[in-house]
């Protein structure tokens, strides 16, 4: 006949306050990832197809002209950016083999 | 000059390969 439960509620507000642990591990995953902001491109990619896009000439831009303006940028890399962006269909030879012209603006 | 537009229309074509 003793009165019996007052034990019941005792241990059960502790775990309310914990810390989420969840979180940190969201935005840790990105730390390695190449900047890829724009569509799958490397950075040099996308510097040489703005370039090409920002060329008005219905000839297009020559390699040498994208040497000219990306000083910094090696001539290898950009043959290789354009062979890739000429291959993906993001820009096109025109006059010959070293002018280009891009696909996305008309 | 219709070289160009050759040289154009197979780019797109890529691109849109490469989009489907």
């Amino acid at each position: 006949s003793k009165p019996q439960g007052m034990m019941g509620g005792a241990g059960g507000g502790m775990n309310s306050g914990m810390a989420r642990p969840g979180m940190a591990s969201i935005s840790g995953g990105y730390s390695g990832a190449i900047d890829m902001s724009n569509n799958g491109l490397s950075p040099s990619q996308n510097q040489v197809l703005s370039l090409i896009k920002s060329c008005p000439d219905p000839q297009g831009i020559s390699i040498q002209d994208l040497k000219l303006r990306l000083s910094g940028m090696s001539i290898s890399v950009i043959k290789q950016a354009v062979e890739f962006l000429s291959n993906e269909g993001h820009i096109f030879s025109t006059i010959d083999e070293d002018h280009f012209r891009s696909t996305d603006n008309d | 000059l219709q070289r160009i537009e050759q040289n154009k229309q197979a780019a797109l074509e890529r691109l849109a390969a490469r989009n489907v």
